[in-house]
């Protein structure tokens, strides 16, 4: 469970002032499937970072299950991302001179898996995003679309609870989306937790409930039939 | 006018060989406004370098207007880029430690243009797609769909001949998107040709045909009436 409890952010550089989050409440129960919607620059991205553990809000409460996050030491939080959340970044964050396979194997390789498992696992993923034949392929030998699967496939590598996939189909055509969503559909009837940036309504349509955010302001709310 | 003849191009690095454009005819001709749509992986972006004088085919001919772009010399390629040519990116490459306004500016220091005159042009191009008040953010302190409206002012700075958009609105809302089609509407109306890669289907709407790849062939090429 993920609760938020007037949850602000504000970056801070000097001469820039910018307030993200305004005052969010949200919890997520396990095994939720939200599509978080809003215009570029609302807030969705910063949203993501809190709730992946990899920034903290200016002010309010994040608690994830019975823990106050805040008050969580560092190496309890590098084990709630490793092994509990799988992030899809937005805009991927691959490891440059790092094929497509090591890029998949790298969270198994924190989570201290044995090798032939990585290895395997790795393999079956990208197969799974459809690239089983790329997985020697470095970043910039890849289409924008296929790194973004081989973000995505990453992302699942470790099993997570949570799944947080920041446009995940952005770069993707249609047929390739789709797939990906019937795979996040599949993970959340097995009980994993997902939450879905996306701007297309076909692809929050996947999802059983739907937050828009404005200007850093959660303003609706809304549960519906997935399609 | 552009024309592609038998334009072929393999992607050869030792282990590696992949065949991202396959005998490739295509004729795009001053004023058009075209989609280039098809599946992830489909040779879309290897079209766009070698329109924009990015990337060389690896056989088959490229004519722009009357000239042979294999027979161009370095500064005479470099000069088409520069000032006849508008790209984004589909990763958007912008310069990561300078601001939005200078990453907005820069092609027109390379066309040499009056610094004051830069300026002006970069803050109406910025104002243009909704980013008046983010010129002074870097990079890393713009949100996704804000990276990419900075990558398209920058392409529309020295007032190209030819706009080359890849997935220009891949992370963009739909209200932000429909106002850069608008936008790349208005331009081809005053004569810019334009040649957008979506995977969008409202996106393609926009434009007068739509020409569609598969594994690396050019499998459909159709006139439509503009929405
Ligand atoms: N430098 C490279 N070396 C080897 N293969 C490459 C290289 N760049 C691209 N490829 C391969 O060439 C094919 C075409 O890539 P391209 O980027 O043109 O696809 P695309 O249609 O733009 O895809 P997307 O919609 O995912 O952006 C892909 O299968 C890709 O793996
Ligand atoms: N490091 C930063 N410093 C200053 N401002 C920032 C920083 N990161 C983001 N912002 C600003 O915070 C706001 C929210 O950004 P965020 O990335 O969360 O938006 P978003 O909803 O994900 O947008 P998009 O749909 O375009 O990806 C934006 O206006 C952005 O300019
Ligand atoms: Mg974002
Ligand atoms: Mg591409």
């Amino acid at each position: 469970v993920i609760r938020l409890t007037d949850v602000s952010k504000t970056y801070d550089t000097g001469a820039i002032q910018v307030q993200a989050l305004k005052h969010v409440d949200l919890v997520i129960n396990e095994g939720e499937f939200v599509a978080i919607m809003g215009q570029s620059g609302s807030g969705k991205s910063t949203l993501m970072n809190i709730l992946g553990c990899l920034d903290r809000p200016t002010s309010g409460k994040f608690y994830l299950g019975e823990d106050d996050v805040s008050v969580m030491d560092p190496k309890e939080l590098a084990t709630v991302r490793n092994k509990k959340i799988g992030f899809v970044f937005q805009s991927f964050n691959l490891i440059p001179r790092t094929t497509a396979l090591k890029n998949v194997e790298l969270p198994m390789i924190y989570a201290r898996r044995p090798k032939t498992e990585r290895r395997r696992q790795a393999e079956a993923l990208l197969a799974r995003v459809g690239l089983a034949d790329r997985g020697d392929h470095l970043p910039n030998e890849l289409s924008g679309g296929q790194k973004q699967r081989v973000a995505i496939a990453r992302a699942l590598v470790n099993q997570p609870q949570m799944l947080l996939a920041d446009e995940p189909t952005g770069n993707l055509d249609t047929g390739s989306s789709l797939e990906i969503m019937e795979l996040f559909t599949a993970l959340n009837s097995e009980g994993v937790t997902v939450v879905v940036v996306t701007h297309e309504e076909e692809i929050a349509a996947y999802c059983g409930r739907v937050v828009r955010f404005k200007d850093g302001q959660l303003i609706s709310d809304l549960l519906q039939e997935p399609v």
